[in-house]
């Protein structure tokens, strides 16, 4: 564990709870996308179904995930749900698992069920928040709190990079499905960044060019 | 044991 990747956990906590925050004090989940929620929720279960023992905070974090992105799903489907609007949520997601299904069969450190499920829910993270820019596209606009819970969930698979190359450096060490997932996930992030460090940090709402 | 690569990351 080096502070790159520490960081990058907390900074996925913090997206979660700042997620959970916005659903509570608006008691809405207008602007979230069900849809990503959903993928989360794929991503997580397929991924940690692997229980191989790695420490107490990998396993306290792994639950902490599944456990939370489930109970989203709650929120938006029966809690509030009339406060979602699917009409705006309109990503095709089958486009993004199929691919992604493709990719963890051909990609994998193992063809065992275990390993091509990890391969694909890596593949699957990395691509899993279209749904949820697309419809910040459509909408042109979004609540500043839902743009920190963006920025905080960017900013969790940004410091895994710098992670990866320490761990390069200290343990000799790369993983190549990860990394390049892990660079194509950070860059879908790279329009909105710059959105929200020119606007959202300097106090203004965020809007996208019309 | 490549399996095992990146694995004890979240």
């Amino acid at each position: 564990m080096n502070l790159f990747r520490l960081f990058g956990d907390l900074s996925h906590l913090a997206s979660i709870f700042i997620l959970l925050h916005k659903i509570y004090t608006t008691r809405s989940c207008r602007g979230i996308s069900f849809k990503t929620q959903a993928l989360y929720v794929a991503v997580f279960v397929s991924r940690y179904i692997d229980f191989t023992y790695i420490s107490v905070y990998n396993t306290l974090m792994k639950l902490f995930f599944i456990g939370s992105s489930c109970y989203i799903l709650y929120l938006m489907r029966i809690k509030y749900r009339p406060t979602h609007d699917p009409s705006i949520d309109t990503f095709r997601v089958e486009y993004l698992v199929g691919p992604c299904v493709l990719l963890g069969l051909i990609f994998n450190y193992q063809f065992t069920v275990i390993e091509v499920l990890w391969s694909f829910s890596i593949f699957l993270e990395s691509v899993a928040i279209l749904p949820q820019l697309f419809m910040l596209q459509r909408t042109g606009e979004a609540e500043t709190i839902t743009t920190h819970y963006l920025a905080a969930l960017g900013a969790y698979r940004a410091l895994y990079i710098p992670n990866w190359i320490y761990r390069y450096f200290t343990e000799g060490t790369v993983d190549p499905i990860a990394v390049t997932a892990g660079l194509v996930q950070t860059g879908l992030y790279l329009d909105f960044f710059y959105v929200y460090f020119t606007k959202v940090m300097q106090g203004q709402k965020f809007e996208l060019p019309a | 044991d490549t399996a095992a690569k990146g694995k004890d990351e979240l």
